[in-house]
Order: C-alpha cells, then structure tokens, then sequence
C-alpha cells in the first residue's frame, strides 16, 4: 500500500474517461477500461458509476510529456502510464502516455492491462515486488485472469471481499527458491545457462553469478505456454526443446523455430502418451531421454528414432532413484534427477545414485 | 561538447531512474555528490527486483531499469 494506506472511503467510485487514444477506437478504449475496472470490483465492495462530464474520483486521460501534474512522459517506451493514490483533486487520476501505441493485443502496449494496474494504485495499491503480481511495476503481456494472489490480498485489506464474490482463479504467488518443498517442473541447459522452470515462471543460472535471476515465462518467450513439462538443449543444433501436454516447441535463443509447435509423437512417442515429464540429453551418447509415468525412452539425436526396446523403467536402469521424475538435467558425467523436493545426483558411468539433496540447493540456496 | 561516453550515459539513465523511482535525492553531479547515496539506492532497487545485490550498476540492473514500467514509484508516497 501507500504511506498512510490512503483509500477511498466511500465503496462507491466514480471514474470518467476525459479523452481518448487514437490508436483504438472509442468502444475499444471504454472496454479496456471498465475491464480494468471490474478486474478490481470483482474481489471487492467497490462499486464503480461513470461520469460523462464534471469531476468524477478517478479521472482518466491520454497525454504526452508535460500533461498538466508536473510529472511528465518521456515519449515512446519507458514510462507508459502513472496514477494517483485516492484522494482529492489529483488524487485517483490515471494518465496514459499518448506517446505509446496502446492496442488491444499483443502487438504492442495492451491499454486493458496497464489500466488494471493504474487502475490498483488509483484504489490505493502501491507496487508489488511479485514478478507474477498484476501490481509489479513492469509492463508484461500475460492472457487469463490478471491478478495473482499478493494483487488480492492488498486490495482486500484495504477494502475487503465482494460480498457476492464471482468465482475467480487467481495466479500463484512467484514461487520462492529458498521453499525447502521447492519442486521443479523442468530444468535445461540454454548456450552455458541453466533454465530452471517452475509455474509461470523460470530461473537463470549462471555459473558465474551465484544469484539466479527469476522471469516469467511469458515475458521472454510469449508464444511458449504458461506451464512446461520438460525441456532439454541439444547444443550441436543450438536448439531447446520445451514440452508442454502433448505439443513440443524448439527455441533457438529466444527465437521459436518455424513449423513448431509440433506433436510430440513426431519424436516416436505412441499417441497413449500425453505428457512428458522430464527430459535430458546426453552429450556423450548423443541420445536424449524422455521421462514419462515410471518409464523412459530414449531417442537418438542423430537419426531422428526411438531407439529400440524403450520404453524401460526408471527404477531398474537408474537403482536409487524414485520411480517418477519431475525434471533431469545432465552435466560433467553426472545425471540430476528432481523429483518432489528431492535432488537425486546419479552416476551415468558407475550406474548409481551417488548423492541425494535437496531440490532448492541446485538454486544455491 | 564532446559526446558523452557509453559508461556516462548508463550512469545518468540509472540517477534518472533511481531520482524518479527510489528517491535518490537530486543535486549537483560530480564528485563531491555521495557516491554512499547512490549505492543505497541501487542496492534498494535491487532488492525489490530480487536482482543480484551489489550496490553497483551491473549489466542486469541497467538492463531492467531500461524495461517499459509504470510511472509510480517503486517506494514512498507518490504526490
């Protein structure tokens, strides 16, 4: 919240849109807006009444480098928008930066969702420290329902609940690295970095840089799902592969591959097999295996098949281990298996679990 | 005048940002300004983004100080 944690004091807010955007029509931007707003009435009493004319609570407009508050844009990129805690005269305005192109898509800034965030600090939210958080003060395009849980507790403890609540599924919190029961979803090698998935978001592991660096997902890669199954880098072609159900995108760099994404029965897979779990490439071998249920497969890089007399299981090849695996990485000799909240260091030439540890230790923490 | 170098640039960007967005007090550039500030400041920014923290102006802060963001600052009172 703001100092004081300023709010209105009346549940029912007026807001009036004073102009508008050229770069949308007008219905487009009025949408935008009252989505926004809703995204906020749907967890709370607040109740918001436009206004066609005069001095509404929230008055909300476009405008380029010096608008009138002292606190001027800075033209295309940078700043995109500000707005005001809830008070008098200026307090609970929302200004856009003309100076940005303002879509209802992708292709550029997405006014539906910069409004609800402008819109949570008109009410009274401050920024939010939550990468995932509809509140953290970095502009990202995410599809779904908006707020994540941090963006709901603030407004309700400063408003409380909708008495007739609407059923919402709000995003999970960032997931926190130092959480002993920390599992991943899946772990690859990207060009000397290690990707380390888990919800909508991944980290970056250097090997120099003892800190990993936390994203979401969609902010580097929008055309790759929310949620990832499995991954793996296959360095001879500079290529990552991500699993997600049963669809499979290649990345080279930050760039999704054409033709992807593809079926991942393509590989070999039978179509009885909807997901994979964890997958890792041997460098030495060439073979990347693909973990799924208490099995595995092995598929040969080179030749493009499945190897023969695969699937096997995972408890009679690989004796200490648990008999499922969420994500497995490769380095030096040594196989990483994680499963749950345990790490599972496996010894690929003496055929044997060598170390056990926790998952979140491969974070450093 | 001559242009101002890469390394001065980034330095003005991250005064600008750190004044708008943590408070960074403004003031005369140059030597006999706090360089304590500054650091105190970057270390704060870095915290809040979960960044690595160092209290110096490293590739990942300047790159995220360079990201489109909303115009309130990231702590105090915005008035």
């Amino acid at each position: 919240h703001f100092p004081r944690h300023l709010k209105w004091q009346n549940n029912n807010v007026t807001f009036r849109i004073v102009n508008y955007t050229p770069d949308l029509k007008k219905s487009d931007v009025d949408r935008a807006i009252r989505h926004a707003l809703n995204v906020w009435s749907d967890v709370t009493p607040l109740i918001f009444k436009k206004l066609y004319k005069g001095t509404a609570d929230i008055m909300i407009s476009f405008g380029e480098k010096e608008h009138g508050d002292y606190n001027p844009f800075d033209g295309p990129n940078g700043l995109l928008a500000h707005a005001y805690p809830p008070g008098q005269g200026l307090g609970g305005d929302t200004h856009f930066d003309e100076d940005e192109h303002w879509t209802k898509d992708s292709s550029a800034y997405n006014l539906f969702i910069v409004a609800a965030h402008e819109l949570g600090h008109a009410l009274g939210m401050s920024h939010s420290a939550d990468a995932g958080a509809l509140m953290y003060p970095i502009y990202s395009y995410t599809t779904g329902y908006p707020l994540a849980e941090d963006d709901i507790e603030g407004i309700q403890a400063l408003y409380g609940p909708n008495p007739n609540p609407r059923k919402v599924k709000p995003k999970p919190d960032a997931p926190n690295k130092c959480d002993p029961m920390l599992s991943f979803d899946a772990v690859t090698e990207l060009r000397g970095e290690t990707i380390i998935f888990k919800d909508r978001f991944y980290w970056r592991l250097h090997p120099q840089m003892p800190e990993p660096e936390q994203t979401l997902i969609k902010s580097t890669w929008p055309t790759i799902p929310n949620k990832v199954d499995a991954a793996y880098e296959n360095p001879e072609k500079d290529l990552v592969i991500i699993f997600s159900g049963i669809q499979m995108w290649a990345l080279n760099g930050y760039n999704l591959v054409n033709g992807y994404p593809k079926y991942i029965h393509k590989l070999g897979l039978p179509k009885k097999i909807r997901k994979i779990d964890a997958a890792v490439h041997i460098g030495d071998t060439g073979k990347t295996l693909l973990f799924t249920d208490e099995d595995y497969w092995s598929y040969d890089e080179a030749t493009g098949t499945m190897d023969s007399g695969y699937p096997r299981s995972i408890e009679e090849d690989f004796p200490g281990m648990a008999d499922e695996v969420d994500a497995a990485s490769y380095h030096h000799g040594l196989l990483y298996f994680f499963h749950e909240h345990i790490q599972y260091e496996y010894s690929y030439n003496y055929r044997k679990v060598i170390r056990i540890m926790r998952t979140n230790s491969f974070l450093n923490c | 005048l001559p242009l101002p170098s890469g390394d001065k640039d980034n330095q003005l960007l991250a005064e600008k940002y750190l004044h708008r967005f943590y408070g960074l007090p403004a003031g005369l550039q140059g030597r006999q300004r706090s360089s304590g500030a500054f650091q105190t400041k970057i270390k704060e920014m870095q915290r809040f983004y979960k960044l690595k923290v160092t209290g110096n102006l490293d590739d990942n802060t300047l790159e995220l100080m360079k990201q489109a963001r909303c115009g309130v600052p990231d702590v105090g009172e915005y008035n």
